[in-house]
């Protein structure tokens, strides 16, 4: 794991953390429990919280999704290629290619699009730079910085565990071992369908 | 576009393929030090966008130069690939995977691989907004 230079996080009385979506993109509810889950897998393993809110400025994290250039100098390349970025704590912005064909529901392995993203895996991902994480070069993190098309990457790896651990302390009620109960399954989903590349 | 119940009917979306400008580089197979290769200088743009490359875009050339084949080497160990500063296949493979926007080296930063050891370009990489 890795953190951001001068290690930035959200201060200690801060972590109870609001999150909104940008209104113009309308999305729904499906959509939105996608963002809900990946939050609650950081949450698991960390003293923060998480909670929607409809205040959109008021909110310490803002999620949109975009296309091309955007206005904040890291314009989006369409299909594939880039897919979404994020911005160390507090800044809180959350940017996801609005081009990319987005797969919010069900196994992305089965898409007839080759070029179909999974939305869950890169929420995990993004939030993990929100929180204070650079890249990591362990392959089967999630802030390992790639992902294949058609591929399922959900649960932190225990180098995502203890690199958020180092910023925020541990979650109580963390057992120490995986942030998901199918883990295996899912893992072994994941060694299934990474070979598709792009 | 989403496709929130992967059953769905994707026949009426056009039939995409990967990034335009990500495909062409696996042009560069074999490419190495000394070469000089039409497009290169987008592939300087793709390191430098992520951290890799000290130059300042303007000053791209097609050239295969030393301070590329350093980016090129700190790329391959981040990725966990043979460091041998050539373009091979598996280093392009991997250079067109879909991936996050936010660098991989921020203000000459690194703890990927490469920030293990020392690194030449670490005192004067760009800055991303990030």
């Amino acid at each position: 794991f890795s953190f951001f230079p001068g290690r930035p996080r959200w201060t200690p009385s801060n972590r109870q953390l609001t999150y909104a979506f940008l209104p113009a993109n309308q999305l729904t509810a499906t959509v939105k429990s996608v963002f809900s889950r990946a939050f609650d897998r950081w949450s698991a393993v960390t003293p923060l919280t998480f909670k929607e809110t409809d205040s959109f400025y008021g909110a310490d994290i803002t999620i949109g999704f975009f296309a091309g250039d955007h206005g904040d100098g890291e314009p989006f390349d369409g299909v594939l290629g880039t897919l979404a970025h994020a911005f160390s704590p507090p800044n809180g912005r959350f940017h996801l290619d609005g081009d990319e064909n987005w797969v919010a529901e069900g196994d992305v392995s089965t898409s007839s699009l080759s070029s179909a993203v999974d939305l869950e895996s890169v929420a995990v991902h993004e939030i993990g730079h929100l929180l204070g994480l650079g890249h990591s070069s362990v392959e089967e993190s999630i802030m390992y910085p790639t992902i294949s098309s058609r591929r399922k990457k959900v649960d932190l790896a225990s180098d995502d565990i203890e690199g958020v651990q180092m910023l925020y302390g541990s979650n109580p009620n963390y057992n120490g071992s995986s942030t998901s109960p199918t883990s295996t399954t899912r893992s072994h989903q994941e060694r299934d369908t990474s070979s598709n590349g792009v | 576009q989403f496709f929130p119940n992967i059953t769905h009917d994707h026949s009426h979306f056009p039939n995409f393929t990967s990034n335009p400008a990500w495909e062409y580089f696996k042009n560069f197979t074999g490419c190495h030090i000394g070469d000089q290769r039409d497009g290169l200088a987008k592939l300087k743009q793709y390191f430098y966008n992520f951290g890799y490359f000290p130059d300042s875009p303007s000053n791209f050339t097609d050239d295969f130069d030393d301070s590329f084949e350093s980016a090129l080497k700190t790329y391959q160990q981040n990725f966990n690939l043979n460091p041998t500063g050539v373009l091979d296949e598996s280093t392009l493979e991997q250079i067109q995977r879909p991936r996050c926007g936010v660098a991989d080296i921020i203000n000459g930063s690194s703890t990927m691989n490469s920030g293990k050891s020392s690194n030449s370009h670490s005192s004067n990489l760009h800055t991303v907004a990030h």
